[in-house]
């Protein structure tokens, strides 16, 4: 039986929002330590990983595991019936084919429910291994959405270098190249803006340009965004939650 | 040229 109140439906809105291009089915597992998915985006080239902590929740109540196995645009479908400031309860029984969404104004006299029906889907879990980055890089998250953007004017590629010096990201393209480099900084009136690098080795990975404006979708969630790179193996991009996190796994585009 | 992996090609299976 699971019971999940959030305060603003808006938390779950945005989240949902985020991810939805990406994904399509997906299980929702619940269990007393919160809301965890993990699911392949359609192009198997990122894989989504995102935690929503019990301890995000005003209330929260998930005695045994449950599974929500829904399409991830249904239930964006659904939320979109949802003001952002309203209260949202979502609860589901054992073994149940739908998850009830209610949705309450602050004032408590406008009330919605809605039923999801559920689905049974098979899905394939991958395992994460436990991986040491040669570089981790904490920086705006809306300056590397912009960055990406920009380049993505040039290529469908991006070649981001880390090293001492900092963080490059560049792209060519036909009608030429272009690249930006940001060098390690803090900035003390605003501190979303510091370009904070952990170095072991220096690291150069590529990424298509198309899927790397999926993730930064996710801009929306976080003023920063944390990426961590090691040579041949796909990055780790993570937006924090206020009590949980969205992942992204990025396959990178290897030269043969 | 560089060849796009899938994710499968790192991860394993569980």
């Amino acid at each position: 039986m699971l019971e999940a109140k959030l305060d603003a439906a808006s938390q779950l809105k945005k989240i949902v929002e985020a991810i939805r291009d990406m994904l399509g089915e997906c299980n929702i597992e619940c269990n007393e330590t919160g809301l965890a998915l993990q699911s392949l985006d359609k192009s198997h080239i990122v894989l989504v990983s995102l935690l929503l902590g019990s301890d995000g929740f005003s209330e929260y109540r998930c005695d045994r595991g449950v599974t929500l196995g829904l399409n991830i645009n249904s239930l964006a479908t659904v939320l979109r019936c949802a003001n952002n400031d309203d209260i949202l309860t979502l609860r589901s029984e054992d073994r149940a084919n739908e998850l009830i969404l209610t949705f309450e104004d602050s004032k408590a006299d406008r009330i919605s429910e809605f039923n999801l029906r559920l689905m049974d889907i098979d899905q394939e879990y991958l395992a994460i291994p436990e991986t040491e980055y040669a570089a981790t890089v904490v920086m705006s998250a809306a300056v590397l959405q912009r960055t990406l953007r920009d380049l993505s004017a040039l290529s469908e590629a991006v070649t981001i270098e880390i090293d001492k010096e900092g963080i490059r990201f560049s792209a060519e393209g036909d009608l030429g190249k272009g690249s930006t480099h940001f060098k390690p900084c803090v900035d003390m009136e605003n501190a979303e803006n510091s370009i904070n690098i952990t170095l072991s080795e220096p690291v150069s990975l590529s990424f298509n340009l198309q899927y790397f404006s999926n993730i930064t979708k996710a801009s929306s969630l976080s003023s920063t965004v944390t990426l961590q790179m090691t040579a041949g193996m796909p990055a780790q991009i993570e937006y924090k939650l206020p009590s949980g996190h969205v992942r992204y796994y990025f396959a990178p585009k290897i030269e043969d | 040229f560089a060849m796009q992996k899938s994710i499968e090609s790192f991860f394993g299976q569980k």
